[in-house]
């Protein structure tokens, strides 16, 4: 099984 | 005040129909160099970037940045008053709590206003950093389309494969399993049509389709999609909205990886 990843794991605060 | 003059106000309509199901509220932010709008859903897996630069705009005037909270459902409901062919201004004073939807037929006959209360959100911006894409598949919008919608039938994740000559995209499900390659082709008479592949090294990433069909709801607005992918870092999709003035609409997705 594929875990969905979240987008704030690649994209920071700026 | 700001005020934006969408020449072909069907831009708009399609621009906030390619928006609406991702995200429900957000902030437009209009400054002296154009409009933009940065949103994710929900659940924080997908992000949906709007680009228009004030070159894009008929006429354009910002004289301080200002953010129009909007709920994109109503705005749509909103907008589904303007005829096709309209022209749509959007206005605004500083400091205002309205926006203003002035849609004028062609021959300038027939011209409608509408207000719409704007609201506060608390919007967070993401950071998205400048990066260097593996693979970038350059294809026809409506071929996108079609590959997510029938290999949606078949399972809920997309296996997107890319290499020199072609991309393959691949699914498995309870009932089987499918897939489309697609293969770089040059159609020099119909550029619209072309499928380009620009390759530094195979990457190979799967991706939820339930989001990316939300995103081809915004293939009325290019004839060409564009995918970049690199190795463990989120896919974007993106329509060109305008070619000339660099305007677009971007979607960045959170891939799915083996646990």
């Amino acid at each position: 099984p594929r875990k969905q990843r979240k987008l704030g794991q690649f994209f920071g605060a700026p | 005040m700001f005020e934006a003059r969408f020449e072909t106000g069907e831009t708009l309509i399609k621009i906030v129909d390619a928006m609406k199901e991702l995200v429900e509220d957000c902030n437009i932010d209009c400054s002296t160099t154009g409009m933009s709008m940065q949103a994710m859903d929900q659940s924080h897996v997908s992000l949906v970037a709007l680009m228009l630069q004030k070159e894009f705009f008929g006429s354009f005037r910002c004289d301080r940045s200002i953010s129009l909270g909007l709920n994109l459902l109503s705005f749509s409901k909103i907008l589904k008053c303007a005829s096709k062919e309209d022209a749509i201004t959007l206005k605004a004073e500083d400091g205002g709590d309205v926006l203003t939807l002035m849609f004028e037929s062609k021959d300038g006959s027939r011209v409608s206003e509408f207000e719409m209360k704007l609201m506060d959100i608390d919007s967070e911006h993401l950071g998205i950093p400048e990066t260097e894409y593996k693979a970038v598949v350059t294809m026809p919008s409506g071929e996108f389309q079609r590959i997510v919608r029938d290999l949606g039938i078949i399972g809920d994740t997309v296996g997107i494969g890319c290499e020199k000559d072609g991309v393959r995209f691949s699914v498995t499900g309870d009932l089987g399993s499918g897939n489309v390659v697609l293969k770089q082709n040059t159609s020099a008479d119909k550029p619209d049509l072309a499928t380009l592949i620009e390759l530094e090294e195979p990457v190979e990433l799967s991706f939820a389709l339930r989001y990316l069909s939300l995103f081809t709801k915004a293939t009325g607005l290019s004839p060409q999609a564009s995918l970049s992918m690199s190795p463990e870092v989120p896919l974007v999709v993106e329509y060109k909205i305008d070619d000339e003035t660099a305007s677009y609409l971007r979607y960045y997705l959170a891939p799915k990886v083996d646990e």
